[in-house]
Parts: C-alpha cells; structure tokens; sequence
C-alpha cells in the first residue's frame, strides 16, 4: 500500500510560520 | 617521433643535443685593436729561423685588417683562420676580460680557447647562474696559482669540495707560440661525474648562463723582451713591451637546460632560447609542472625514470589543485594532488563525492556532471536538509517515510502539527 503525500495544505502553521516554506 | 616518449607513449628522459653553445653569440671583450689603426708584432716559429718577428697593421676599419670580437665565435677553419685581438698592451699584469651570455641556462661540458698568439701566463674562468648578476670562479690557469689566485695548484678535489674551482700550471707553457689551447672539462676530476644523474651539486656546477674569460698575465716571449714565468706576480705592474692577446675560437660545448624534460630549444615570440617542455613540465628551463599537474612534486629527469609531471585526480570536476607533501608522504609518495573548487556539487581530494545536501545519482558515473543529486529533504517529512550521501535517503521524523520523507509511514497518519507531521493511528 503506497500512502499518499504529505499534504501541505493540512497543516496548521500558525504556531510555525517559520517553518513554512514559502509556496505554501 | 618525440624522443621524449617512447614507442608505447610513456614519458623517458629527453635532452637536447650536444653544441657549441657559443657558436653565432656575441661576446662582449674589454679591448679590441684597431680604434684608431696600431702596429702589433709578434713571434712566430718557423723550420729554417727558429724565431721570426713579424709586424701587422690592425685596423678596425678595415675588414682585411680588423680582428673584432665576432671572430672568437665565428666558423672556426682552419684554412681561414679569424682572430680577435686586443689592443697593445704595455703592463702586466694587464686584465683582458671575454664575456659571453648564452641567454639560457646550459649544462657545460667544457670551455675552450684556441689562441693566436702565445696562451697567457694567467688566466681565469668564471661563471654565472643569473644572467651576469653574479659570477663565481670555475677554473684558474697559471703558473703561479698561489700568488695570482691564492689558491694551490692541482688540488684534490674530494666529494666534500666538488664545486670549488681548481688552479692548475697546465696549459700555460709559453709553446706553442700560436694555436695554443686551452681546454677546461667542467666534471673533469670530479668524484660525481661518473654519477651525475645522481648528483645535485655538479648539476648545479656544469649550470651557466653566462661565462667570462679574465686574461690577467701575457707570457711574452723572450724575443720580445718578455721576462717569461719568472717575473713576480702580484708585484706592481711593469711596464712591457707591446703585446696583445689574440683568441682564434671561443667554444663552450654543452647542452641546453632542459632538466631532462625536452629534447630541443626554441625561441619564444620576444626571441628568447626555452624549452619545448614535454612531461606535462613548463618553465624555461621545464623547472615547473604545468598547472593542474601537481599529484606529485617536479623532478628532473633520469635515466631510469621520466618523472613526469602527473595531473590531479578531479574526476573532471575542478580545473586547479595544488601538492600537498603530508598527504604525498601518507600515500608512500605516489598521490599528493588536492583539488581546489570542486564543481557540479562535489567534494573531497578527488571531488570524488557529493556535497553535503547532494548524494550519488549510481546509474551515472563519478565524472558525469550530473553525478550529484540534490538530497530534496521534505520542508515538512524530514528531520533535515542533508541525505545519506550515498542513497539520498533524508532523515525522517517519526512516523514518516519515503526517501525524501514526504509519505506516512504505514500505520501512520497526517497530523495538523507541522513539527510532527505524522501521527500513529489510535
């Protein structure tokens, strides 16, 4: 079974804003 | 064929031919007769009269009667013998010097003066390494070595002394009375000369750029008035009868210096003697490695072994390297070559691996431009931005999988959390 990618769009970043690349 | 590789293409010694290496040169002299036109006499020796004076105009005016400076090194006949002569002179002692610049390095084999008139009494040879700069002593004549040169005559030369010149009464015999020689063999007596390849020091002593000849004594026959060998040198200078000193040929046999490296010498586009330079050498005298040939440091050329200069190893990754003799040393003295700006995101000695944030492509080979792929770590998946530089496999956070780390591993799924990315299934 091949799990999908990780989907950036999920993710809260609201508490990582530097973590976020910047096409996000 | 090149004579500096040979039928399989690997690098021998080279060396250039044998010549007269004053052939053709101009020698710069301290006096010359004939400016303005004088009258010289000389001895000459013949069968019915033991001893005839004979009388000469020379004037430098005039090509039947000039005896200029370009006869020393000119065609040496014998059927038309040219002389270069020097004005009267009327002390002694009385110096004449000759020199000659070879505009090169050359290795000497040997120095030699034939005269016209009778061989001086004294005589020295000198030599320069540094086109005129400086000048040390290369061999004496006379038959008082310790008196004009204060050094003794004949002296033994061991392997501790083998660059000091010698003085020696040889060759200064007032007969003949024209046509006389003097011949001095640079590694004539010395130790190493058998060993030559082997031997820096008489390396070093057959090198000259420029040789000068210092006439110091006239040997004056007694016919002339002359006080012959007896007369005391170093005692203030005694007024003479005319005489001159008169030098048919002037050779310095040798070759060019091309420390093994060429087989020839060229002149360069300002007409300058070098080196056609093989075995990966440039220089002058091919005393260099070329750039990026520096895996191993430059030696001369021996018999039994080229020494070539030898490129780095770079995998076709940097254009500059430079020796390193610790690691030389380390590699038992067979690779010393340390790249310099490794490109196409390599790295090392060699550029023979990836830069931190790249790792191997395998399907490609080491000096493919290509051979290096960015890691591409997931901003997210991955716990950094460096790959095992081999299998690019980055470094996943807990729960994530996948060689850039950008998959849930199985059993795991998508979290909201940015730092953990991945979450076990309750």
């Amino acid at each position: 079974e091949v799990m999908p990618t990780l989907d950036m769009t999920l993710f809260d970043w609201t508490d990582y804003e530097d973590m976020k690349p910047a096409d996000t | 064929l090149d004579p500096c590789y040979d039928d399989n293409g690997a690098a021998r010694r080279c060396i250039p031919e044998f010549i007269n290496a004053a052939f053709g040169k101009e020698v710069q002299v301290s006096s010359t007769c004939g400016r303005p036109p004088s009258r010289s006499c000389s001895i000459v020796e013949r069968e019915e009269k033991p001893t005839v004076r004979t009388c000469q105009i020379c004037d430098a005016s005039d090509p039947r009667r000039a005896h200029p400076a370009s006869y020393l090194t000119d065609l040496n006949s014998a059927h038309n013998l040219t002389c270069w002569q020097s004005e009267n002179l009327h002390t002694s002692p009385h110096n004449v010097t000759l020199t000659l610049s070879l505009g090169k390095k050359f290795e000497i084999t040997y120095v030699s003066l034939q005269f016209c008139s009778p061989r001086p009494e004294s005589l020295a040879i000198f030599k320069s390494m540094d086109y005129g700069k400086s000048w040390t002593p290369y061999q004496f004549y006379s038959s008082q070595c310790r008196r004009m040169y204060n050094r003794p005559n004949k002296a033994v030369i061991t392997k501790q002394n083998e660059q000091e010149a010698l003085c020696t009464d040889g060759h200064t015999e007032l007969h003949p009375l024209s046509g006389g020689l003097i011949a001095f063999s640079t590694l004539d007596g010395r130790p190493s000369g058998k060993d030559f390849d082997n031997s820096p020091v008489l390396q070093d002593w057959v090198t000259v750029t420029d040789i000068r000849v210092v006439f110091s004594r006239p040997q004056l026959p007694r016919e002339l008035g002359g006080a012959g060998r007896e007369e005391e040198a170093g005692a203030a200078p005694a007024t003479m009868p005319p005489y001159f000193y008169a030098v048919g040929d002037f050779q310095v046999g040798g070759r060019c210096k091309c420390n093994g490296h060429a087989s020839r010498c060229l002149k360069d586009k300002e007409g300058k003697l070098v080196c056609d330079c093989k075995h990966n050498t440039e220089g002058p005298e091919c005393d260099r490695c070329k750039p990026f040939h520096y895996d191993r440091p430059w030696q001369r050329a021996s018999a039994r072994e080229a020494n070539e200069c030898l490129p780095c190893n770079c995998n076709l990754h940097a254009r500059r390297c430079r020796f390193n003799m610790e690691l030389y040393k380390l590699s038992g003295r067979k690779s010393g070559g340390v790249c310099m700006n490794c490109r196409h995101n390599t790295a090392g000695r060699h550029c023979h691996y990836c830069k931190e944030g790249f790792y191997r492509d395998l399907a490609r080979p080491i000096t493919h431009r290509r051979a290096c792929k960015a890691c591409d770590c997931h901003p997210v998946g991955a716990a950094g931005k460096t790959c095992n530089q081999t299998t690019g496999q980055c470094p996943c956070k807990d729960g994530v999988t996948g060689i850039t780390c950008n998959r849930c591993a199985k059993g795991y799924q998508q979290s909201r959390s940015p730092v953990a990315p991945c979450i076990k299934i309750p």
